[in-house]
């Protein structure tokens, strides 16, 4: 089988499902002042999960959209401006629904795709760790 | 009732990886 750290180089994918790598990933984002990518990425995975029917998944969406998106942070940034206004219109009319946050989370994991994992896989904190 | 970053937070970690 594949070590980890074979499989932390296959894909961003595979970093992000292994414990180890997706907390060293953290790390280093901390480092470069932008974890709050990686935790979008993955309050996107829990909120597919919820259960619709559950009062607290609205509230989760809107947490999300407060935390992430209606601000000028890091995440808001790198997100299309359509895919914002289509995720603050849901959270307006009250349309939640588990794939809302699909094409926002897209969008973060091909910029972390091209930047933050290539950088991360010749950083120290990596290298170290190898 | 918990508080938003309290929902926030439980959300994100039932999302990470766990220790297999």
């Amino acid at each position: 089988p594949d070590s980890p750290l074979a499989r932390w180089t296959k894909s961003l994918h595979s970093l992000l499902g292994d414990q180890d790598g997706a907390y060293l990933f953290r790390t280093f984002l901390e480092r470069e002042k932008c974890v709050d990518t990686l935790d979008f990425w993955f309050a996107c995975n829990g909120f597919r999960q919820m259960d619709l029917k559950d009062t607290k998944t609205l509230r989760v969406a809107k947490a999300i959209y407060k935390r992430y998106i209606e601000n000028n942070s890091i995440v808001s940034k790198q997100l299309k401006p359509a895919t914002k206004t289509y995720i603050r219109d849901s959270i307006k009319k009250q349309q939640i629904d588990s794939i809302m946050f699909d094409q926002a989370q897209t969008e973060i994991q091909s910029v972390m795709e091209e930047n933050a994992y290539q950088m991360f896989l010749t950083s120290d904190i990596y290298l170290e760790y190898v | 009732i918990d508080s938003e970053d309290d929902l926030l937070q439980e959300c994100i970690s039932s999302a990470m990886p766990k220790k297999k």
